[in-house]
């Protein structure tokens, strides 16, 4: 594990010493790789090791193992700070409903962490509205249809009237959901959308639209915790088009590092506000940046 | 000869990068970049768009050497499992996998053995339509292992060429979940004694190191035999893929490139490592 590398990178700094450019160096490429092998993404190890490296330096070694526990505390700070040391907090609409969207790649949760964004928001004592605008992807309406029915939370389900699946399609579904949700006295309303493409200029057109019709106060970018090096690349596309206020990171239930955290709170400035720990409504929590951290440096 | 001629150490650093970014992991990184400096220092190699194509050519043997014609089947039909984690393009892969074995006038049976998840049949059942393919189902919360003998048996009466087996997302951590999949694989090969013949684990191109653990894993409980990389229409390279040639041994049969029942292609190295390496 990290910490017996770095004892090894140590051993020529024991007893007392400061800690400088060369002594160190070893110990940053064992950190360098822990990161990469986390999938944490390359552009976000180097900005880290960087940083990492200047708070390192100049530090006095008191004991034969502090520069390996010194420098764990560095690193873990540093991740810590980067996740943002508080719990994220969940944004309510000033006048009801407030408005949910969730957006991101194909297959990363966005129809089960729907159910369970709803489900604990029940548990909160508020009345969610669920939504689905898929209109692409097979059976996609039909799924949230079931994940609300087991959690009893009110779905619009809304007519396709035989429309083609395409954008008007889903203004229109989402128009008419957001005008139930006021009549029903839902205090909530989640958008699930179909999964997409950030390089899809069409359906992120779409996601566009939808917000522009919505103006919800929450945009969620689902991402998979074991999404590797290409992370940045969708979460940035996403939130430069779409102005992300949070993370899901889901799947935390395997033993994927969770990498992935970092780099979309990196390249995004948003928090991880939920992780997603199961397959059951209630898989579902408000995210810790310190358990994420050990879990990245294994 | 000298073996220390220089070789061009900025450009084995960005190849080294772009190998990273690909997702083949830092250590298989530098170890292909390290073989690559030592062939490039005794072969005289020295500017970095050689350096590049010795790395292509290599990167392209790792995937070639474990590319081998599929097993002909003694008896009808060819049992084809598709299993991995939640989410990866397994029932999408199921369907196109039926259309494209139809345009080779195979006749094909597909069972949706995803029994759990919300709607997870109704889906598997589009995907029949679209293909023109028949779905042998139970109902939501059945068996698995029930459905998938039922399938089987069918398969074997009708003398279908093909029979496609669409199961549940699961994640390799899971004892109890790999183990029902152990338990599919035997119950396969009591009805037809070489089945299943081919064990597709669906990789999400998108994934990081975490897909070596998975192929791993899955290999034990349900013997994979090869892998259909997804979503590589999306900017991820799927380097993962070439680890795990590496390591675990596994070739890439199909390459998922979007959501429509067209978006098959049977895995073509070359243009695998040129996409990757860009
Ligand atoms: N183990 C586990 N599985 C999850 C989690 N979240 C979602 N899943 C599973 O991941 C798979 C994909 O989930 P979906 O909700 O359909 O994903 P999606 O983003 O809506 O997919 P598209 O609509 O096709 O883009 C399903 O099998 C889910 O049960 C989680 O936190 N843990
Ligand atoms: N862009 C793109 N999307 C794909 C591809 N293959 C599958 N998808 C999409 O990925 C999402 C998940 O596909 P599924 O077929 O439901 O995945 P699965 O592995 O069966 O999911 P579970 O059964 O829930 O584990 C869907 O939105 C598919 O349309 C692909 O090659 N490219
Ligand atoms: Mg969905
Ligand atoms: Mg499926």
């Amino acid at each position: 594990n990290l910490s017996e590398k770095l004892q090894r990178a140590f051993k020529n700094l024991r007893g007392q010493g400061t800690m400088t450019e060369e002594n160190i160096q070893e110990a940053l490429r064992e950190i360098r790789v822990a990161l990469l092998e986390a999938d944490v993404n390359l552009n976000v190890v180097k900005d880290l090791i960087d940083h990492i490296r200047e708070k390192a330096i100049g530090q006095e070694v008191m004991t034969a193992l502090s520069p390996t526990e010194q420098v764990i505390k560095i690193v873990h700070d540093e991740l810590v700070t980067l996740l943002g040391k508080d719990t994220a907090r969940f944004q309510f609409a000033s006048r009801p409903p407030t408005v949910i969207l969730m957006a991101g790649l194909q297959g990363s949760g966005k129809t089960t962490t729907s159910g369970k964004l709803a489900a604990w928001l029940q548990k909160g004592g508020h009345r969610p509205m669920l939504v689905s605008v898929d209109v692409y992807r097979p059976a996609a309406r039909e799924q949230l249809r079931v994940v609300a029915q087991s959690i009893k939370a009110n779905i619009y389900q809304g007519d396709t009237k035989g429309e083609p699946a395409g954008t008007p399609l889903v203004e229109r579904l989402a128009k008419e959901a957001r005008r139930e949700a006021v009549i029903t006295g839902c205090d909530t309303l989640i958008v699930d959308t179909a999964g997409r493409l950030h390089i899809d200029s069409d359906l992120m057109d779409e996601m566009a639209k939808l917000k522009a019709l919505l103006s919800p106060q929450e945009i969620l970018f689902v991402a998979d915790a074991m999404t590797g090096q290409d992370a940045v690349r969708s979460a940035e596309e996403f939130h430069r088009r779409l102005a992300l206020t949070g993370i899901v990171l889901t799947k935390m239930d395997g033993d994927a590092r969770g990498g992935a955290a970092l780099s979309i709170r990196h390249v995004t400035g948003q928090p991880v506000k939920f992780i997603g720990m199961g397959e059951k409504p209630d898989a579902f929590e408000p995210f810790h940046p310190d358990r994420i951290v050990g879990r990245i440096l294994g | 000869i000298a073996l220390t001629r220089e070789v061009d150490e900025a450009a084995l650093e960005d190849l080294e990068m772009s190998l990273i970014a690909s997702d083949i992991g830092v250590t298989t990184a530098a170890e292909i970049i390290e073989r690559l400096r030592d062939r490039g220092k005794r072969q005289g190699i020295r500017n970095g768009a050689e350096l590049k194509d010795l790395l292509r050519e290599h990167l392209k043997q790792i995937l070639d050497e474990q590319q081998r014609p599929v097993a002909k089947v003694a008896a009808p039909p060819e049992v084809i499992m598709m299993v991995g984690v939640n989410g990866t393009g397994k029932t999408t892969t199921s369907g196109k996998l039926a259309a494209w074995y139809r345009a080779q006038a195979k006749t094909v049976l597909m069972c949706a053995a995803d029994t759990f998840r919300a709607a997870a049949i109704e889906q598997l059942e589009v995907w029949g339509e679209r293909s023109g393919v028949e779905i042998v189902r139970t109902k939501q919360g059945g068996d698995p292992s029930a459905v998938l003998f039922d399938a089987l048996q069918a398969a074997k009466s009708r003398h279908n060429d093909v029979l496609i087996v669409d199961t549940a997302g699961r994640l390799h951590t899971k004892n109890s979940l790999m183990a029902e999949l152990d338990k599919m694989r035997r119950t396969t090969q009591r009805i037809i004694p070489d089945a299943p013949h081919e064990v597709l684990l669906v990789m999400d191109a998108t994934t990081g190191q975490n897909g070596l653990q998975q192929a791993r894993l899955f290999t034990e409980s349900a013997g994979v035999t090869g892998i259909v990389l997804t979503k590589l229409d999306g900017t991820a390279k799927g380097g993962i893929a070439i680890a795990i040639a590496r390591e675990l041994k596994l070739p890439v049969r199909f390459v998922g490139v979007g959501e429509k029942i067209e978006d098959i292609l049977p895995f073509d190295s070359g243009a695998f490592v040129d996409s990757l390496l860009g």
